[in-house]
């Protein structure tokens, strides 16, 4: 995983 | 996508609904916070800048539209609906929300993970969304019958918070290289805002008695 993925989150 | 962040989002869900519930079949927003309100709507068109040109799943653009879509028509219920309006505490609902906007501007401007406009505008929603529930928690102390629709409004708000960060621990133990500071912290002060609301709450429950705030 990429190390800033958090934007499939809401 | 883990148990904990579906659960997280169907009681987001959820509070969403037991709001729009209220306020659209009781025509009352006896209780809500506008101030709230409001920021939750900037909080969500500063986050979801990416809904038109980052497509991740069907999923989440329909959850993005629904929470943005929400926000926007609860504060257009609240200050235009005839009868709605008419049940805003007015008075009580006093928080200097505009005041929250600069300093979580500001702060997003120095702490981020990337300066582009985008995840400048993305940090600064989770900054203000970590403070978005003040205004709503003060009204409740003042609120002497703070009717169960509400209770549960902000129950499940602080639930899906909760949800959240297990949500962050599970995914930081099963997938490689997930370190997040900004959110979780922002996240946890998050949280950590609703324990008392949810101290009591839980009281209430327990002892079958009517939901009220210490001032």
């Amino acid at each position: 995983a990429e190390p800033s993925d958090l934007k499939d989150e809401l | 996508m883990n148990i904990f962040r579906l659960a997280g989002d169907m009681t987001h869900l959820a509070s969403v609904l037991v709001l729009l519930l209220k306020i659209h079949t009781i025509k009352s927003c006896a209780g809500i916070s506008l101030k709230t309100q409001e920021l939750f709507a900037i909080v969500f068109a500063s986050r979801y800048l990416d809904i038109f040109t980052d497509f991740i799943s069907l999923y989440n653009t329909l959850m993005k539209l629904i929470f943005l879509g929400s926000s926007f028509s609860i504060v257009w219920y609240i200050r235009r609906h005839k009868l709605v309006r008419r049940s805003y505490d007015k008075d009580q609902d006093t928080f200097r929300h505009y005041f929250l906007l600069l300093p979580c501007f500001i702060l997003a401007l120095l702490i981020n993970e990337k300066f582009t406009f985008k995840e400048v505008m993305w940090t600064f929603s989770l900054y203000l969304e970590a403070v978005a529930i003040l205004p709503q928690l003060v009204l409740l102390q003042r609120t002497k019958n703070i009717d169960n629709l509400t209770g549960q409004y902000v129950f499940l708000l602080g639930a899906y918070r909760g949800l959240y960060i297990l949500n962050w621990i599970y995914r930081y133990f099963t997938e490689p290289h997930y370190v997040h500071w900004i959110p979780w912290i922002s996240g946890l002060v998050q949280t950590l805002l609703y324990a008392d609301f949810f101290y009591y709450y839980f009281e209430s429950w327990k002892n079958n008695k009517k939901l009220q705030l210490p001032a």
